[in-house]
């Protein structure tokens, strides 16, 4: 239920002026998400595949996780659509560590790392606030996650 | 940069002493509509100025940053059951880097348009534009981040949102001799990827997970050609049949914990 706590502290006059928010009186309370737009959102592209290839040939760091005990946009989705990639494998699979409990699984390939977070729902940090910074700082790093 | 100053978040109301600095406000991404971004940087809480920059975006789409990033996930502050005061997040990520947050595109959150019609034909291909747009003109807010080692982070359908900045900043950039952004990569979250591999893989989770009966399972992959973008009727009454009548009463984002009632 946290997102009821957001919806009542930024709607509060004096956290909005603290942000410098809502200066132009919005016609409409501040909410997580808006019914509106995604209501009446127009074009969306059926595949973001040809851009991560793209992307992986400008040479850009790509890592996509995924919380395993989500259903909305579940691990076994982002392994079909990664797998219709082809990349080659660069590390083998193999689980990785978060103090002496395995965070998750991983696969490194040529131009793209991908891991899952072990007890995760959709929103991973939430979940799993620590294997989360772990994922994270191993990907600021540009290094492997933890073999142990 | 005197702007940057205005916009510097003094304290929020209830909130701890923290040693880092914070700032929000707007950016206007077009003038003719009057659409305008609005964003909250955390910056590190050591260090700043030698740590990277990074962009935090929600998916939805239509979902705020600001919500969910920040104030539930990776932001500095967790807000309590009372929601009237906040607490720190031990494992924020603003002890590793400098996080933006941004409520993208207009219509989300505080982020707002004066043009209401606005409202009724965002997409992929604008919330792009606008979002360089927004990125161009902060740099000019925040110099001293012009040219920091710079990443961009998001889940669900920012798996959209993402990639396609990451191809706008990479054009951008091959277009001008002088590039402002140092874009490392990118790290995005149970991604809205590839609409087909996703529906597949989503009904094949609900099947191996044992959230649908065999016989919703056989009717979807019967009824629905994943690879149409609209989903016949037929599919939809398949697909609402098993969420409807054989989910039960679950947290679909996270299939093991207790659902909000």
């Amino acid at each position: 239920c946290t997102e009821n706590y957001a919806e009542k502290y930024y709607n509060q006059p004096e956290v909005q002026k603290a942000m410098h928010a809502n200066v132009t009186g919005i016609p409409y309370k501040w909410t997580a998400c808006s019914d509106v737009l995604i209501k009446y959102w127009n074009d969306s592209e059926t595949s973001l595949l040809p851009t991560y290839k793209k992307l992986i040939a400008a040479g850009l760091r790509i890592w996509v996780f995924s919380g395993d005990t989500d259903s909305v946009v579940p691990v076994t989705a982002t392994r079909f659509s990664l797998n219709h990639l082809n990349l080659t494998v660069q590390t083998r699979w193999y689980p990785w560590y978060a103090g002496n409990q395995v965070g998750g699984w991983t696969e490194v390939y040529n131009g793209l790392t991908f891991a899952t977070v072990r007890g995760a729902g959709h929103e991973v940090p939430l979940f799993q606030p620590k294997r989360a910074f772990i994922l994270f700082k191993s990907f600021l790093a540009g290094k492997e996650l933890p073999t142990s | 940069p005197k702007q940057q100053e205005l916009d510097r978040i003094t304290a929020l109301p209830g909130q701890p002493p923290v040693t880092f600095s914070q700032f929000s406000g707007y950016i206007t991404v077009n003038e003719q509509h009057g659409r305008a971004l609005f964003y909250w940087l955390t910056e590190a809480t050591s260090h700043p100025q030698n740590k990277p920059l990074v962009l935090w975006l929600n998916g939805g789409p239509g979902c705020s940053s600001v919500a969910y990033g920040a104030s539930e996930e990776i932001g500095p502050f967790r807000i309590n059951r009372t929601g009237l005061s906040l607490y720190l997040n031990k494992y924020s990520w603003n002890k590793e880097a400098n996080i933006l947050f941004l409520e993208s595109p207009a219509g989300v959150g505080f982020s707002y348009t004066n043009t209401s019609s606005d409202l009724k034909d965002s997409g992929d291909k604008r919330t792009a534009q606008d979002a360089l747009v927004f990125l161009i003109r902060w740099m000019s807010r925040f110099p001293q981040y012009k040219n920091r080692e710079f990443y961009i982070a998001g889940e669900s359908y920012a798996g959209h949102y993402v990639p396609q900045l990451a191809k706008k900043i990479v054009e951008y950039n091959k277009a001008h001799l002088q590039p402002i952004f140092n874009l490392k990569g990118f790290i995005v979250g149970n991604a809205a990827t590839d609409n087909y591999h996703d529906n597949i893989g989503t009904v094949t989770f609900w099947w191996t997970h044992s959230m649908i009966s065999d016989g919703s399972y056989q009717s979807i992959l019967k009824n629905c050609n994943f690879k149409e973008v609209q989903t016949s009727e037929q599919c939809d009454d398949a697909l609402n049949y098993a969420m409807n009548n054989e989910f039960g009463d679950i947290d679909q984002y996270s299939i093991y914990t207790p659902s909000c009632i």
